[in-house]
């Protein structure tokens, strides 16, 4: 059973969530079909830098963020934004869109300049997320256990992160209980996409290494 | 955002909430 508490963080961490989206007006440029290379490039730049605003806006909204270590905010978000991006782009690619749109969208990535090698694992990514069906609220879950992750890099207060994604984890877990009750394995798949999005992660990395060094 | 001074400076200017400088 989910406390009264508990469902008073699932609607803040929900509202948040939903507050703080990609605004329109860099939505609608990606859907322009007509341009080049370069411009594409900056696009994406852009789109990537807005992602990372609107996920810092969201995280400042999770309860008991803001009492954490000043650093410790910073490496948890330096140290998941890359995942908490493919997340929001698989969520978003994965919604129904009007007819064409996700090919606009596709292309824009294929012709980002990344190698094919990394896009087939990204695109397997985003795939697998669209057949969970996830709910808002388990999306914006998954985004904050995502965010609360302790081992990232730089984390002092190790427990104190920990704590709060425990948290999280429990209200998720009973959340998927209550809304998929067809399917016992519900909760472990989302936690096995998380598993995914560390393998991703990784491979970014050695891409952005590799574009450097040529 | 993969840069990490970039990430970095992008993050740490949203979490004092300037946004537009």
């Amino acid at each position: 059973e989910i406390t009264k508490e508990q469902r008073a963080l699932i609607k803040a961490i929900l509202d948040a969530y939903n507050r703080h989206q990609i605004p329109q007006d860099v939505t609608k440029k990606l859907l322009q079909e007509q341009y080049s290379a370069e411009e594409n490039f900056l696009l994406l730049t852009e789109v990537a830098t807005s992602q990372v605003q609107v996920l810092v806006e969201f995280t400042k909204n999770i309860p008991g963020f803001l009492s954490l270590d000043r650093e410790d905010q910073i490496a948890l978000l330096k140290g998941s934004a890359v995942e908490a991006m493919f997340l929001r782009s698989a969520q978003v690619l994965s919604k129904k869109m009007p007819s064409g749109y996700t090919e606009v969208l596709e292309e824009r990535i294929r012709k980002s300049g990344m190698s094919e090698e990394f896009m087939t694992p990204m695109f397997n990514f985003y795939k697998s997320i669209g057949e969970l069906h996830m709910t808002q609220d388990e999306q914006a879950l998954l985004t904050t256990i995502t965010i609360l992750t302790p081992d990232r890099p730089y984390v002092k207060s190790h427990e104190a992160v920990e704590r709060l994604q425990e948290t999280m984890l429990d209200v998720l877990r009973k959340l998927c209980v209550l809304q998929h009750p067809q399917e016992p394995q519900y909760f472990a798949r989302l936690l096995g996409r998380l598993t995914e999005l560390r393998t991703l992660h990784h491979y970014h990395v050695e891409m952005l290494t590799s574009w450097k060094t040529n | 955002p993969g840069n990490s001074i970039g990430l970095e400076a992008i993050i740490r200017k949203a979490l004092m909430g300037k946004y537009d400088d």
